[in-house]
């Protein structure tokens, strides 16, 4: 089993999309994978086909102690599990830091999954866009960090604020965590700016910038209002294609 | 003094964008403008041209109980005046919540600078993209929610949420609170799924929808990294008049 952290404090970024899709993809190629919503927005909810109120149990419940296998549910069309975002992982951000050691609560939890043998190849964490006790319980979870990116000034400003806390956490709680990947996930290839901050992110990040890019295609942001990933909504689509092959590096890279 | 909170939890929405080129306007209509950059991301401070790191106190200071004026800087170029966020409001999420009447901080030190005499025309505030303590101390200290939408599906689904915790504060900390405006602040007027959406919001929101949209063109997302404001930047581009529009529009329905 093997966790990563889909995370980037920058908002609007592709972590829901990025998250969603590539799930549906790898699911497509055989792996069993667990979807985690960790934002109390529940996009990743929402764009697996559930629906946040409807959840018996959720993200939340498994702060709290319940038994993961308690609270996961199959996606729609039976693709992947989600551990789904209700309302009430709204509050986790302010209430999560009076627990003892917080820190660890997501990681003991997926521990205990493993043990059961009930585990899947892949976690999937979908973080919210904020560096507070959420985001922190998925990176002490995760051993990789995939970054999704836009192409743009201020997401590129923050990848340096993004890289100093995995430091930090990696010195203080997970010694194994790392950055796997920078994701460009919705990429207009034809303007000046994207290929500028392109060539920096490959200065800095040289080959953990993956080679697929995502285009900026309408497809991939109407495929949620469906519940679907664009692979199943669009599956003709240059954004399907996209994480056609986005998938297929991914398990290149980490298989 | 009239204050406005810019304001959504779903990320990337053109909150900055929509706070630094609102300013920019009302600045050149010469009216005296104060924006506050309550996202410790200081996406604000820096699309202003000021440096984070180099400041020398910033919205936390003002937290702290720092008188206001001691604390603010004026802008590059002397278009409007700029409370910065340093790197050291990151940890105010976590930390706040520990204060006696933590929910009012921002509210005190405002009222303060009002009694001075020194006070701005307006007061625009860029908030994080959560619901944590920082936003709740600008809707406590806002009399106006200004909320810049992307035309797609997860940005709608979060206005249900913005709106209940907008209704909950009012009830409890702030009877003026109310939503002065929902701003489309990167338009792609082409795709059907903008034209719905943008139904939608009127069919919920009414007039409160401005008229004035600002069309997603990279011009605008190029200033940023030079310090500009788009009226600066690139003042004949699509992006600039765009925001001229909006600022008329605001001063129309606000001043
Ligand atoms: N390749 C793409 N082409 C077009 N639209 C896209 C693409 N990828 C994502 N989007 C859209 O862009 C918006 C932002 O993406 P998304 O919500 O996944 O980002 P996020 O980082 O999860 O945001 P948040 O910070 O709020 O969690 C969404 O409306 C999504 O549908
Ligand atoms: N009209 C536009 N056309 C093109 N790009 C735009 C437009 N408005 C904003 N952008 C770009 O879109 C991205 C998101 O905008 P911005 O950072 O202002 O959103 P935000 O809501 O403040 O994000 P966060 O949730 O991280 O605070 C930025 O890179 C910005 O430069
Ligand atoms: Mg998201
Ligand atoms: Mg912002």
């Amino acid at each position: 089993m093997r966790t990563f952290a889909v995370i980037n404090q920058k908002g609007g970024t592709g972590k829901t999309t990025v998250a969603v899709n590539l799930a549906g993809r790898l699911a497509d190629l055989g792996r069993e994978v667990l979807l985690v919503d960790l934002d109390p927005q529940g996009n990743a909810t929402s764009g697996s086909g559930a629906e946040r109120r409807k959840l018996f149990r959720g993200a939340a419940d498994v702060l709290r102690g319940e038994r993961l296998r308690d609270c996961a549910v199959c996606s729609v069309g039976g693709r992947y599990s989600l551990l789904g975002a209700k309302p009430d992982l709204a509050g986790a951000d302010i209430d999560l830091p009076r627990e003892e050691e917080w820190q660890t609560l997501l990681r003991r939890a997926l521990a205990e999954e493993k043990e059961n043998k009930g585990d899947a190849d892949f976690v999937l964490i979908d973080c919210p866009p904020a560096l507070g006790a959420l985001t922190i319980n998925a990176l002490v979870a995760a051993e990789s960090v995939l970054i999704p990116m836009q192409c743009e000034y201020f997401a590129l400003e923050g990848l340096s604020d993004l890289a100093r806390t995995i430091r930090r956490l990696r010195e203080k709680w997970n010694p194994s965590l790392h950055i796997g990947g920078i994701i460009r996930s919705m990429l207009d290839a034809r303007n000046v700016l994207a290929r500028d901050i392109s060539e920096e992110l490959r200065r800095h990040f040289g080959a953990r910038v993956f080679n697929a890019a995502i285009r900026r295609n309408v497809r991939v942001a109407e495929a949620p209002s469906h519940g679907l990933p664009v692979l199943k909504y669009a599956p003709h689509s240059v954004g399907a294609e996209g994480y056609r092959q986005l998938g297929d590096e991914f398990l290149e890279r980490f298989a």
